[in-house]
């Protein structure tokens, strides 16, 4: 009875939030929230790398600021939040 | 807490809300309530003032919506997005957008208001027993006609007390049937449908006929979600078919299998590997008054926080016993300034009377010194009125131990002492009505009433002496139905006074909501005038006519005081 069940993961039809992997979640939701694809004032935009995104997210959500995809920062991820960005340009 | 950027604020502290639509998940007036409850958190702590229209265009506009809504921003189905707001300004900008693939409730699971039975509008309590079983949801069992039903107390067979779960038998909202229920089989398009459907819709709402051919008729109305129904997914509002079959497997219940996120789902067929119909099974749900407050924080100028605990961090939380943070506070008072300082206050009369009121005529004897009125007083300048109410045919407007009246030429006189016409009474008083049969005025101040038979007074009197509840604090508005019954008010219950037999008529009290949809919950006056309801909040009204229809909200002071 202990024997674990083989999961299978379907794509369910009309379903936005797709199963997706930690990396993608957290490219789409700093794209999402405005903490990437910065501008600069001068219009140009800014260099904002994966880490230092993950920073100002971290920061933002009051989270360590590891720079990297840890756990708590995918958990904070997968909460239900306001759609408006966080960061705005 | 963080503004937009170049401070975006309303200019007027008077800023006007509408709600554009409802979701099916909860009873319209469930939403309204959570939605003027959201924009009390912030006029609690600010000088701004909201009023809800009916139509036109409104500084925040408050809809629901799926997926691409109509702005550059889609909701993403259940989850993840909840909602979103604009900073103020013209336009879409000060808005707030809910997204309708949530389960909106009052954050602890399903919110179902009661209809018709004898719970008189009271939320269904899950789990409840009924003939020995417990039922955590609506119910048709032991009735013949498939309306779904439940309890309102933990027991059905101890209480007895039930009302009917909304189901698309029982009404429907919005379109153009006016909640008639739907009217199944119907004809769409030639086809015939025996359920709600959302075919001809690109918003996955569901509708229905209210007759039998839409072809010809071309009357529906929209579809409430069953508690059971699932939410998001493809068949939003349909309920699960138990058992169903998944990559050939049977399932007699909610499951997580297929997904790596853990969240229930059931097919709403029998079989999802040749139908692919699904949805999420219902849960708590989000809290629309928690979300909205937030989301009218947007639109009131606040941009996220980045403290874990206030109102306008971006995270979701369900908090029981709600209240603002000191950041949120200080934000929206940064903007718009507070409210804490000391109200002006009028300057006191100077009179006196007798400290001990008692039921008898008063003699001429007593003294009753009172001087000048100051004119300058502007009723013009008052927000808020005592009371309001029609006294031979001249409606009067009272205010700290003054009054006002529009003679029946339609000129306004005033200010008069209260006093030196009713010297009995208090400064303030909280209602008042005339008995239109026998002319007695009734007087109410806190927890006590006067009557008026000319000159005579009778009173101070408990108004427990009525048939009122002890518990309450005062009675806050009056209408007079018919002959000799007047209905009192307070907040959300209404009683009937039977003025023959001074006192209150069984089945009372009952909900305000459930008779007078659509007025504030928190009136503090309400009156009858020229055949309409009048409930007042503030230097609004909300005229209702006699059909229950809210026709008019509009200014007391430019309407009814004609300033």
């Amino acid at each position: 009875w202990c024997v674990p069940l083989k999961s299978v993961y379907v794509a369910f039809p009309h379903d936005v939030i797709k199963n997706m992997t930690d990396v993608q979640l957290a490219a789409e939701y700093l794209k999402r929230y405005g903490y990437t694809d910065v501008l600069q004032k001068s219009g140009l935009p800014e260099d904002m790398s994966n880490s230092k995104a993950l920073r100002k997210l971290q920061r933002q959500l009051g989270l360590d600021e590891t720079g990297s995809l840890d756990k708590a920062t995918v958990d904070a991820m997968k909460q239900p939040r306001c759609g408006v960005p966080d960061i705005r340009n | 807490y963080q503004t937009f950027t170049g401070d975006l604020k309303w200019d007027s502290k008077d800023v006007s809300y509408r709600v554009v639509n409802y979701s099916p998940d909860m009873d319209a007036s469930v939403i309204d309530d959570a939605f003027a409850r959201a924009f009390k958190v912030w006029s609690d702590v600010t000088p701004l003032k909201f009023t809800r229209l009916f139509d036109g265009t409104a500084d925040i506009m408050i809809s629901f919506g799926v997926g691409d809504h109509g702005d550059p921003y889609p909701f993403d189905g259940k989850d993840g997005l909840l909602a979103h707001a604009y900073p103020p300004g013209k336009g879409i900008q000060g808005d707030a957008h809910f997204d309708d693939d949530e389960y909106w409730t009052l954050g602890t699971g399903p919110a179902i208001k009661t209809y018709y039975g004898n719970a008189e509008g009271a939320l269904c309590h899950f789990p409840f027993l009924f003939e020995g079983k417990s039922y955590s949801s609506c119910t048709t069992e032991g009735r013949t006609d498939d309306l779904p039903w439940c309890a309102t107390t933990k027991d059905y067979d101890k209480d007895k007390i039930f009302g009917f779960c909304p189901s698309e038998l029982l009404f429907t909202f919005g379109g153009n049937s006016d909640g008639a229920p739907c009217s199944f089989p119907f004809v769409f398009l030639g086809v015939k449908y025996d359920k709600c459907t959302t075919e001809g819709r690109n918003d996955g709402y569901r509708w229905c006929a209210t007759t039998g051919n839409f072809d010809t008729d071309k009357k529906y109305g929209f579809c409430p979600n069953r508690d059971t129904a699932v939410i998001g997914g493809n068949s939003a509002g349909d309920p699960c078919q138990f058992p169903f079959t998944f990559l050939g497997n049977q399932y007699s219940a909610c499951t997580s299998e297929g997904r790596d996120d853990g969240r229930l789902w059931c097919a709403t067929t029998s079989n999802y590997d040749t139908d692919k119909k699904w949805g999420f099974c219902p849960d708590k749900g989000y809290s629309l008054f928690l979300v909205a407050a937030h989301e009218f924080g947007h639109a009131l100028g606040l941009d996220h926080s980045n403290i874990k605990d206030a109102l306008m961090y971006p995270m979701y939380k369900y908090i029981k016993d709600f209240s603002l943070n000191r950041d949120d506070i200080d934000g929206i008072q940064y903007l718009y300034g507070s409210n804490t300082g000391p109200n002006p206050t009028p300057p006191e009369p100077q009179f006196t009377t007798s400290s001990s009121i008692l039921p008898t005529k008063p003699t001429p004897s007593e003294k009753t010194t009172t001087v000048h009125v100051d004119p300058s007083q502007d009723v013009c300048q008052i927000n808020e009125f005592d009371t309001i109410t029609e006294i031979q045919k001249e409606l009067h407007f009272f205010k700290d131990g003054h009054y006002w009246k529009n003679s029946k030429k339609g000129e306004r006189e005033g200010p008069f002492l209260t006093s030196k016409k009713w010297p009995a009474l208090p400064k303030v008083i909280n209602t008042a009505f005339e008995d239109q049969q026998t002319q007695k005025i009734y007087f109410f101040a806190g927890k006590q009433f006067w009557v008026y038979t000319g000159t005579e007074v009778l009173g101070p009197r408990k108004i427990e002496k009525l048939g009122l509840p002890s518990s309450l604090d005062k009675v806050e508005g009056a209408t007079q139905r018919g002959k000799g019954k007047v209905l009192l008010f307070n907040g959300e219950n209404f009683w009937r006074l039977d003025l023959k037999a001074q006192t209150i008529d069984k089945g009372y009290p009952q909900f305000t909501d459930a008779v007078f949809g659509g007025v504030p919950p928190d009136s503090h006056d309400v009156f009858l005038y020229k055949g309409s309801f009048y409930f007042c909040r503030e230097n609004f009204y909300w005229r209702m006519n006699a059909k229950r229809q809210v026709d008019r909200v509009g200014y007391v002071r430019y309407d009814l005081l004609k300033c």
